[in-house]
């Protein structure tokens, strides 16, 4: 099994976007992918048509059994199918948002995550974590359970100064708390016929080096009419330049050797 | 003075460039206009090339001198020019994370911003709140210290579920603080050669009717250019679409009468 997390503290950058369209290429060439839902507003969520306001069970009831000291709820009710053979969902519920609150003090918090997908080995071969825009005890869950990390960042000026400070808060949790996986930063929402987006892409290209991904992808409004649709962009229209530069990265992330 | 306060809890929607867009209208023609900045990623300051991990006054230092029950800090240090006259700045401070943990459950916490305000009265004949995107003491302190609140809403079909709750938090924040005001939608990011926009909006102004206002803020690049240049965009490219989309909004904004 194959984890990787889609994190990134600046919002809207396309992290719930990345997380569908790789799992949806993976499901679409026949593998097993589970999306996990960690973000409160439950974007991931609410694109396949579930209501986190309503849900039950949800990724909650781990850290509900965990904080109660129960035993983990059955696993499989916590996975749903999606209308895309082979991709299926851990949905969020918006109760998530008072656990930081609640729990943020308790030991044993950081491996909720990471210790029900151990359950679910047998079970899918790539999971995809996505994140809220916030540093809390979800984003740390979600670091915890990974191999690798990937941070969507827009070729933006606020975006490379966001990112800045990202990676430095992501060292100094790392240290506090032992995990900090290998990251690869994802230059996204590029506009080739803006020179703003084209001097960002070279700055970020010079200041992170092997750490970026040597592709980009480019800003296509499709994005938002495969989330209208409710259908990762490679079912909804296959062929288009947004989906196109989400089967590069894939290729590149298979071709590094993760922790099996 | 009038106060605006722009907050949604969903991210990357447009918050701070609508508080940037608006403030700078509003100096252009000659007026004082004030920008707080409440978000401790500091986009706002950053904007206006200020690094939002060294600052120091901030507006951390309001919520410091409460907690501790000190003596207000001198207002004015806290306040800072930018490059575009009558156009100043009360920065954020990364530390404002930590807000919430630390304070979050004394009271009287809530209307820090507000007193500060009241403080600079005479000082600014408008003032705009940009807000992170998490629902926490910060946005609270935002939503006590304004006259009216501005909602920016991508129109895209996740924008508009996120919306439906941050209304429904929003009243609920509203009954238990006592803090509630009105509110205006602002439709944003819209590309009209998309079908998904084009539904989004109508499905919008169904749903919420005269709460959102009747025009819309164009998608366009300049506006990344202009944040790559630290300059509102009316100052850095007169007349684009955006620009001018801001302008009939403003007007729409000083037409409502607010409390003086
Ligand atoms: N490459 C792209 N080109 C154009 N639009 C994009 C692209 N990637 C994402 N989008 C659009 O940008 C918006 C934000 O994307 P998304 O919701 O995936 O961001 P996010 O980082 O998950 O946001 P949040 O911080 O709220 O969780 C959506 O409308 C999405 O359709
Ligand atoms: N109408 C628009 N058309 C195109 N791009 C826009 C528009 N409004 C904002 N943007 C761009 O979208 C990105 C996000 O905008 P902004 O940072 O203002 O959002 P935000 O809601 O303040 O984000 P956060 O939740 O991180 O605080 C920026 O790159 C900005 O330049
Ligand atoms: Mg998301
Ligand atoms: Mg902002």
């Amino acid at each position: 099994m194959k984890i990787w997390t889609i994190a990134n503290q600046k919002g809207g950058v396309g992290k719930t976007t990345t997380t569908v369209s790789l799992a949806g290429l993976l499901a679409q060439r026949g593998h097993s992918a589970l999306m996990v839902d960690l973000d409160p507003q439950g974007s991931l969520s609410s694109y396949f048509r579930l209501d986190p306001d309503r849900l039950d069970p949800s990724v909650y009831s781990l850290f509900q059994a965990r904080a109660n000291k129960s035993p983990l709820p059955d696993l499989e009710a916590l996975v749903r199918p999606t209308a895309f053979p082979g991709l299926h969902l851990m949905p969020a519920s918006t109760a998530l948002a008072t656990l930081d609150r609640q729990l943020g003090a308790q030991d044993g918090m950081g491996l909720v995550i990471a210790q029900a997908l151990a359950g679910l080995r047998e079970r899918f071969e790539y999971v995809f974590i996505d994140c809220p825009p916030v540093l809390g005890m979800l984003m740390v869950n979600a670091l915890a359970a990974c191999h690798q990390l990937i941070i969507p960042v827009q070729t933006e000026f606020l975006a490379l100064k966001g990112l800045e400070r990202m990676l430095h808060t992501l060292q100094m949790v790392g240290k506090a708390k032992g995990v900090m996986p290998p990251y690869t930063i994802m230059p996204t929402m590029f506009d080739k016929r803006t020179r703003a987006s084209i001097e960002c892409l070279r700055a970020l290209r010079e200041q992170h080096g092997a750490a970026a991904w040597n592709g980009v992808v480019p800003l296509d409004t499709r994005f938002r009419e495969a989330s209208q649709a409710g259908a990762p962009i490679c079912f909804h229209q296959p062929g288009t330049r947004g989906g196109n530069a989400y089967e590069v990265l894939l290729e590149t992330l298979l071709d590094q050797e993760l922790e099996p």
